[in-house]
């Protein structure tokens, strides 16, 4: 049976796309 | 200024042409490879061997059993009203005929609601379908079901259009499906220029007969592999990104574009990756997945064995569709998982490959996409793909390296990216 992850994101989608951008 | 380098190694620099140049190699050396055949087995065998001294990790096959079935000798011969020996494929897992063939009167349909009208005229018949095109995934219908509507009205075979958005007279074979408590009646497809003209002819009223012979076998299921490397993770090992693409082929051409550019983008992501001393916080893994075209069958077996890990899997990635210049990427994900995605797509912007389609998936990731993880396809230009699409025209004649390079930035860029994240992707 498939087992799902908890969506347990401790970061805010500002601080990801801070750190996307980091990679350019 | 990591995408900057990859792009810059997989278009411009030491890699350009790479992927293209490795899958000449291989297809030229084995050619076609058909589930079950030995064409597939080398395939396999020289792959291991590729990706071992290509220096990734744990580079491993994962037993699989898988369909085997061959065409054999076969022909079509229509008898009246003209002496016109025609181009054919036999479709996947289609009965032979008996050795002397099958000799019958033609029923050519437009469509299947056309058969059910004129049902009592198909028993005895051979059934052409002249369909139109329309959209692949809608015409497809026709190839995959056309057996098993003739033979419920009692047809004795059927021809069936190749399902192509453009023909030189090539026949396109693929899968087709019997049914449990319908007879199974010999299948194959035809050129569209042959069904469009007994569709003329019939509708002048001319009687069409054809000789069908078919040679076709199946086999006890044969034993194949998925391949799989990785480059495992620095901070997060258990954690996986999947990379894909099916090693399989139709018996026809060279399974050069369906699916050859894809497993070969998919290794060279893992190669530029490595190429450039990188080693992303969780586990790169390449799967090349055997007997997709029977329907996904390696990619089944990867998912059983797999599935208990599902909850580590942040993104599966699947090419299928070409290997074209990229649009973009089909996406299937949370809205948080989309809007992330669009900023790693923003770092493809140098070679302006940055949109985010809906609709991520594919036969070989579609099992994880329908379980809740997040999936990803190239989304690539496919103005030639379904006129070569399992046909003998699939062969290297038709892939670019330049786009093949393109394709591979893209998939290395985003696979790197979403691997190296802090978090896994959201899901919904």
């Amino acid at each position: 049976k498939a087992i799902y992850r908890n969506d347990t994101s401790q970061r805010t989608f500002e601080e990801i796309k801070e750190e996307i951008a980091h990679y350019g | 200024d990591v995408a900057k380098a990859i792009i810059d190694l997989a278009v411009y620099g030491k890699a350009q042409n790479r992927s293209y140049e490795r899958l000449a190699l291989l297809v030229d050396t084995v050619g076609p490879r058909l589930s079950g055949s030995k064409s597939l087995e080398k395939a396999i065998q020289i792959m291991y061997q590729n990706l071992k001294e290509d220096g990734l990790e744990n580079v491993h096959l994962e037993p699989v059993k898988i369909p085997h079935w061959e065409r054999g000798e076969e022909s079509a011969v229509m008898l009246e009203p003209r002496v016109h020996r025609m181009a054919l494929l036999g479709l996947g897992g289609s009965v032979g005929t008996p050795p002397q063939g099958i000799t019958a009167e033609v029923l050519v349909v437009t469509s299947f609601d056309e058969l059910q009208r004129r049902a009592p005229e198909a028993k005895g018949k051979i059934v052409v379908y002249n369909q139109p095109y329309a959209i692949y995934f809608k015409t497809v219908e026709y190839r995959v079901r056309g057996a098993v509507e003739a033979a419920k009205v009692g047809a004795l075979a059927s021809l069936i259009r190749s399902v192509a958005s453009f023909s030189i007279y090539s026949p396109h074979t693929g899968v087709q499906e019997y049914q449990d408590g319908v007879p199974k009646i010999p299948t194959a497809c035809i050129t569209v220029e042959d069904a469009e003209m007994m569709s003329r002819m019939a509708s002048r009223g001319s009687r069409i007969v054809i000789q069908l012979k078919m040679g076709a076998k199946n086999y006890a299921d044969a034993d194949s592999f998925n391949t799989v490397a990785e480059i495992i993770g620095s901070k997060y090992p258990e954690q996986v990104v999947l990379v894909s693409g099916h090693l399989d082929s139709w018996d026809v051409g060279q399974g050069a574009m369906d699916d050859g550019g894809g497993a070969f983008i998919s290794w060279e992501a893992l190669s530029l990756i490595k190429d450039l001393g990188l080693r992303p916080k969780r586990t790169l893994r390449l799967v090349l997945w055997t007997a997709e075209e029977q329907g996904g069958i390696g990619a089944f077996q990867y998912y059983q064995s797999h599935k208990a890990n599902i909850s580590n899997y942040s993104l599966v990635m699947e090419s299928d569709g070409g290997t074209f210049l990229p649009y973009g990427l089909q996406f299937t994900g949370s809205d948080k998982a989309r809007a992330i995605m669009k900023e790693v797509m923003g770092l493809l912007q140098p070679i302006n490959v940055t949109r985010v389609f809906s609709d991520g998936g594919g036969t070989d990731i579609k099992f994880w996409v329908q379980a809740g993880v997040p999936g990803a396809s190239l989304l690539d230009d496919l103005y030639k793909y379904f006129s070569f699409h399992h046909s003998q025209g699939d062969t290297m004649t038709v892939m670019d390296p330049k786009e093949m390079s393109v394709a591979a930035a893209v998939w290395a860029v985003v696979s790197y990216v979403v691997a190296d994240l802090e978090e896994m992707l959201p899901r919904s």
